[in-house]
């Protein structure tokens, strides 16, 4: 059986907020490194890994390898119900049709019970080689959000290139154009405020701006977010937690 | 125009 408790419900609360306009139903699998979650989009152009690490739950139990297979708007339904601050108690059988949700407040005087019903999933999942990325740009996930926003207005694509100049995201549309080029500026004294660059080499890909800004729902995960790009390559976009991730690969647009 | 490429032309299934 599966028992995992988290002592702040806010954390699944912001993964499924940051995931559950790409994908609808997935398998939360879980085991005994904890909990973890691939799933692509309909479109089969993007694809979510996530891992909740057993290290970030206040107490964690998972005997055999559970899969949950749970439909993430049905999920929210039922994690509107707990507070942020609500200490949070996942509990599954073995073979479970229901997944079991117990929200405490941490005065202690107040229980919450809901059940979830589970389905079956048959999702194949991918595998993603390593890959020794051309350029690795780490940033606020604050300023990234704002710039994939802003170019959204004004195209469907955006274009990303990393040089030893920086990194320049531009786009063009109907009613003109658009670019913001990041320079590294690293911030010795709040790391999550600087801007990190590291280049093996240049890269140039082009991207849809709609799943960027899809991704950007993560923000709130981390105050950094690190991306991850190589020629004619997936581009990765991480979301790091304390005790765990969650990544968004996106497939680049291609031809002229 | 560009064409949205997919991700099964890069990770293989598992």
């Amino acid at each position: 059986m599966l028992e995992a408790r988290l002592e702040q419900s806010s954390v699944l609360k912001k993964v499924v907020d940051a995931i559950k306009d790409l994908v609808q139903d997935c398998n939360f699998d879980c085991n005994d490194s904890g909990i973890q979650l691939q799933a692509m989009d309909n479109s089969h152009v993007a694809l979510v890994a996530m891992h909740l690490k057993t290290e970030g739950f206040a107490l964690y139990r998972c005997d055999r390898n559970i899969a949950l297979g749970i439909n993430l708007v049905s999920l929210q339904k039922v994690l509107r119900a707990a507070q942020n601050e609500d200490v949070m108690t996942l509990k599954a059988e073995d073979s479970p049709d229901a997944l079991s949700l117990v929200f405490e407040n941490s005065e202690n005087d107040r229980i919450s019970e809901y059940d979830l019903k589970l389905m079956d999933i048959d999702q194949e999942h991918l595998g993603i080689p390593e890959t020794e990325y051309g350029a690795t740009v780490k940033m606020p996930s604050a300023e990234f959000q704002r710039i994939c926003r802003d170019l959204s207005l004004l195209s469907e694509s955006v274009a990303i290139e990393a040089t030893k100049e920086g990194i320049k995201f531009s786009c063009t549309g109907d009613i003109g154009k658009g670019a913001v080029t990041l320079r590294q500026n690293p911030n010795v004294e709040k790391p999550e405020l600087g801007t990190t660059i590291e280049l093996q080499e240049p890269v140039a890909l082009t991207f849809s701006l709609k799943y960027l800004v899809n991704f950007c729902k993560a923000s709130g995960l981390s105050n950094t977010v690190t991306i991850s790009l190589s020629n004619e390559v997936p581009l990765l976009i991480e979301y790091e937690m304390e005790h765990g991730y969650v990544r968004f690969y996106l497939a680049p647009k291609i031809g002229d | 125009k560009r064409a949205q490429g997919t991700l099964t032309s890069y990770f293989g299934s598992r």
